[in-house]
């Protein structure tokens, strides 16, 4: 209707085009090419262009597993990894993190009969927890650099970020973490895809302090939702992270 | 940057907001005397510009981050850019978009606000098409934070502070704008247009925030299922018919009618 907005979706089993054979891989740099392909959507209207828009995708597909080993010596296998972050020498969860525990970690381990306590100290006393990355099916070996530290001048363009890219890739690197959210800009993103660097993506909330919620969260959250869709479809974004040094607000979880 | 987008990326003046009180007059009028004003970088920050005009000296080196000055972090600023229509309008809806300002902005076109941005990593999307005309003036202010912040080194008794941290009071931005315990704190460098601003021609219905999905029957890779979202949206008074075309890589092509 007049002033309608809705989401629109087409996959192969409307357009048998949209499966794709034989399709060119992304991979992170060192274990084969950086294959990108590029969608042209057009929306006509009586016959006209009405709008057009480019996006550039890769086809991979991530999958994930945090694994560690209790002080007993049982593996324990779980999707995403629980805080460990202590005040007073007790661990802090928020509801996100509640959740997650008691769904993959601490449900699943009563039923194994672990020591539940001992669990929670997993991170901060004993093995640290190490989180598998799979990409199409292989297990990646990650290895990259923590950039951030804004110079106040905002220079992004390529000309001055690619010389870093670069130097990664003939590093053997294959990682970026984009530490605090500080390149949450277009070109990071796209030389992260044709570098072959997997991005471990903060968002900007505080990382110090008290661990308090932002003073504006509504803003807050609407400045990620959009930060998510302007770059979700870079292939190179591998992990979305809530924040440094801490854990997500509830209203981000 | 295509037949129906632009970048508005050269002719930027920025000035402080004291010197727009002290000069009076309109900033849209044609004969608005801008010659005291520094020529913008756009996209970069106000510190960007200053650095340029040779105000201050590049802070990247040795001790010169200590030449800016504590009152950067509390002036609001204007920037101004006059640009012709690029192309025939008629017809056709109008869009001005940032695409990043940082930390809030009152957007002005042609003497009329049309609204304001907050947050470094929003968008921020206008339909200019009623005010639109042949010769524009688009004025932006920007403001500083609430509260700059003041770092200070963590301790039993002040707790982890907020020592490169977040400035307080204000949306999202970017982190190490307070300053840290182990450099003078010269605060909130990063106040400016930092993206790029652009002019784009629509017609009635727009698309918005495409999402391709790829689905690989691990550990099959041979072959790939891929799914298109998009946000589309109706901005006429009346109900359209209209038809998605997509093509990827120029090979595989699709139409898909859709009623808004």
């Amino acid at each position: 209707a007049a002033g309608e907005s809705r989401t629109v979706s087409v996959s192969p089993a409307e357009i048998p085009g949209l499966h794709l054979e034989n399709p060119r891989l992304w991979w992170p740099n060192g274990y084969g090419d950086q294959a990108m392909y590029d969608l042209d959507l057009r929306v006509k209207c009586g016959g006209a262009e009405s709008d057009v828009r480019r996006v550039r995708f890769g086809v991979r597909e991530f999958s994930y597993e945090l694994t560690a080993d209790t002080p007993r010596g049982e593996e324990i296998r779980f999707e995403f990894q629980p805080t460990n972050d202590v005040r007073d020498g007790e661990p802090l969860f928020d509801t996100f993190h509640r959740r997650v525990v008691q769904q993959d970690v601490v449900v699943p381990a009563l039923r194994e009969g672990v020591d539940v306590s001992r669990l929670r100290r997993i991170g901060k006393d004993a093995t640290s927890p190490y989180l598998v990355l799979r990409c199409n099916g292989v297990r990646i070996f990650c290895r990259g650099g923590n950039w951030g530290m804004d110079d106040g001048m905002k220079r992004v363009s390529r000309e001055r970020l690619e010389p870093a890219f670069r130097l990664h890739r003939e590093e053997g690197f294959n990682m970026v973490r984009n530490w605090t959210g500080e390149s949450t800009e277009e070109i990071f993103y796209t030389l992260c895809d044709e570098y072959g660097m997997l991005v471990w993506n903060d968002f900007w909330i505080s990382t110090e302090g008290s661990n308090l919620n932002v003073n504006d969260e509504d803003l807050f959250i609407e400045n990620a939702r959009q930060t998510v869709k302007r770059f979700r479809n870079h292939p190179s974004i591998a992990v979305w992270c809530p924040r440094n040094e801490g854990y997500a607000t509830p209203t981000m979880a | 940057s295509d037949d129906a987008t632009w970048t508005l990326a050269g002719g930027w003046e920025m000035t402080d907001a004291d010197r727009v009180v002290a000069e009076g007059g309109s900033l849209f009028s044609p004969a608005y005397d801008t010659s005291g004003w520094y020529n913008a970088v756009v996209p970069g920050t106000v510190l960007t510009t200053l650095v340029d005009a040779g105000v201050y000296p590049d802070p990247y080196y040795g001790l010169n981050n200590m030449a800016i000055p504590e009152s950067l972090c509390r002036t609001e600023w204007w920037y101004r850019i006059r640009f012709d229509k690029p192309a025939d309008v008629a017809g056709r809806r109008v869009w001005l978009n940032f695409e990043g300002i940082n930390y809030r902005a009152d957007v002005w076109l042609n003497g009329r606000k049309l609204g304001d941005i907050r947050g470094a990593f929003v968008e921020g999307l206008f339909d200019v098409t009623e005010c639109f005309s042949d010769h524009n003036v688009l004025a932006v202010k920007i403001y500083p934070p609430y509260n700059p912040g003041i770092p200070h080194e963590q301790s039993k008794a002040a707790g982890r502070g907020p020592n490169g941290g977040q400035l307080c009071l204000d949306g999202p931005t970017f982190i190490s704008s307070e300053g840290w315990d182990w450099i003078p704190g010269i605060r909130d460098r990063n106040i400016g247009i930092w993206q790029d601003v652009t002019l784009a021609y629509t017609g009635d219905v727009t698309l918005a925030y495409p999402q391709v999905v790829t689905d690989l029957p691990l550990p099959d890779t041979s072959s790939a299922d891929v799914t298109v979202r998009m946000e589309m949206t109706n901005h006429a008074a009346v109900g359209r018919h209209v038809v998605l075309c997509g093509r990827i890589d120029g090979v595989t092509e699709f139409e898909y009618p859709v009623e808004l």
